[in-house]
This record gives C-alpha cells, structure tokens and sequence, in this order.
C-alpha cells in the first residue's frame, strides 16, 4: 500500500 | 485506469455540461448557487497547480484543463453575463461559504500527505471540495420547484463521487491502493448527497416534479 497521494486521479 | 474511474469522471464531465447548456440555452442561472461555484473555481485552482509541476498526461491534464475552464465560465456567466447574472437567485443564496474556507485550509495544514505547499493545497481542494455543494443543496430546498436541468445538474455531481468510492474500493482490492485523506472526504462528500438522491430518485420514480421538502 502506497502512502503517497492519489494523484492520478482528478 | 478501471470503468469505475473512467465512468466517474465522464459524469463529472456530464454534469458541468449540463450545467452549462442550461445557462447557455436559457439565458439563465436559476436555481443554481453562485456560491458552491466560486468554491469550485477554488477547488480546481487549489488542486491542478501540479499542471506546472507534473508532466503531462494524455487523459489527466486535459480534464484539469476543462474543470479549470469551465468553472470560471460558469462563474464568469453568473457574475457578468448581462442576461445571466438578473437571473440569480442571489437572496436564496444565504450560506455563509467563507466559513467552509478556514476550516478546511486549518485541516490541511495539519492533515496532509506531506508538508509541502503543493500538497497542502492539494488536501484543501480535497476538504473543500466535499463540502462545496452545501450553499448549492440549501439554495435548493428554499425552491419551490427545481427545474430538470438543475436536478440533473446536481445529482450527476453527486453521482461522480459516489463512482469514485467504487473506483477507490476497486483500487483497493485489485491494486493494494489505501489513501485515507481523499477516501474519507469523498465518503463525507457523498453522504451530504444522500437527502438529495432519496428525493429525486421518488420524484422520478413518481414522474413528478423534483422538490426538496
């Protein structure tokens, strides 16, 4: 599980 | 990439098409709340500054580009259009949407990702954005009846997010991806929505027209 944002979502 | 996402962000696409069409072809903003806009344009200001730092994506930077866009024409419209702007129902108005803006802006200073400015401002737009269509649901229940643009206008909104829990559930299983901050914004950001599906859900089941006691 990443802990870094999601951001490759809009 | 999975249908949950990709059906999600079309939806939030449809949603501001809607809106849009309705402002264009009626020449009017009834009904709909200046206020919950200014607080997109906020939104998607505070979220796409990665438009600089980020390198482009084929399907990511050209919606960034259309949310950007178009909720400052919306805005744009609402403000200044000289036929527009007489139809807004500015004393229904009456959130207090600058009390959303602290909070949320405290929040993020404390709850982010990282402390960068990039990603504070980036869990802000995420704050604000879950809380961003209370000045649009209470402009609403003082109508006395919502036009089918509008409804559609706002239960596609409301739709796109709930698209999103599945996408994220989706994520989760298949790709091992936990992120809390935008998972419990977005459970807020859709169960405000849950009042305003139960009614237009009835009203068209009905065949009636959408009011919101």
């Amino acid at each position: 599980a990443g802990s870094s944002p999601l951001k490759d979502e809009l | 990439m999975n249908a949950f996402r990709l059906l999600a962000d079309l939806t939030h696409l449809l949603s501001i098409i809607i809106l849009l069409v309705k402002i264009r072809t009626t020449k009017s903003c009834a009904g709909i709340s200046l206020k919950t806009q200014d607080l997109y344009v906020l939104v998607f200001i505070s979220r796409y500054l990665d438009l600089f730092t980020r390198p482009l994506s084929l399907y990511n930077t050209p919606f960034k580009l259309v949310f950007l866009a178009t909720s400052i024409t919306i805005v744009y419209y609402m403000r200044y259009h000289k036929v527009v702007k007489q139809t807004y129902n500015k004393d229904s108005d009456t959130f207090k949407h600058y009390f959303l803006i602290l909070p949320c802006a405290v929040l993020a200073f404390f709850i982010n990702p990282k402390f960068t400015f990039i990603e504070v401002l980036w869990s802000f737009s995420i704050y604000l954005e879950a809380v961003a269509i209370l000045p649009q649901l209470v402009l609403l229940q003082s109508s006395s009846n919502i036009d089918n643009l509008t409804g559609n206008y706002v239960f596609m909104l409301g739709a796109y997010r709930a698209l999103y829990l599945l996408n994220w559930i989706y994520r989760f299983f298949a790709e091992d991806v936990v992120r809390w901050i935008p998972w419990i914004a977005g459970l807020v950001q859709t169960a405000l929505y849950a009042d305003f599906f139960y009614y237009y859900i009835k009203s068209w089941r009905n065949n009636e027209r959408l009011k919101l006691p």
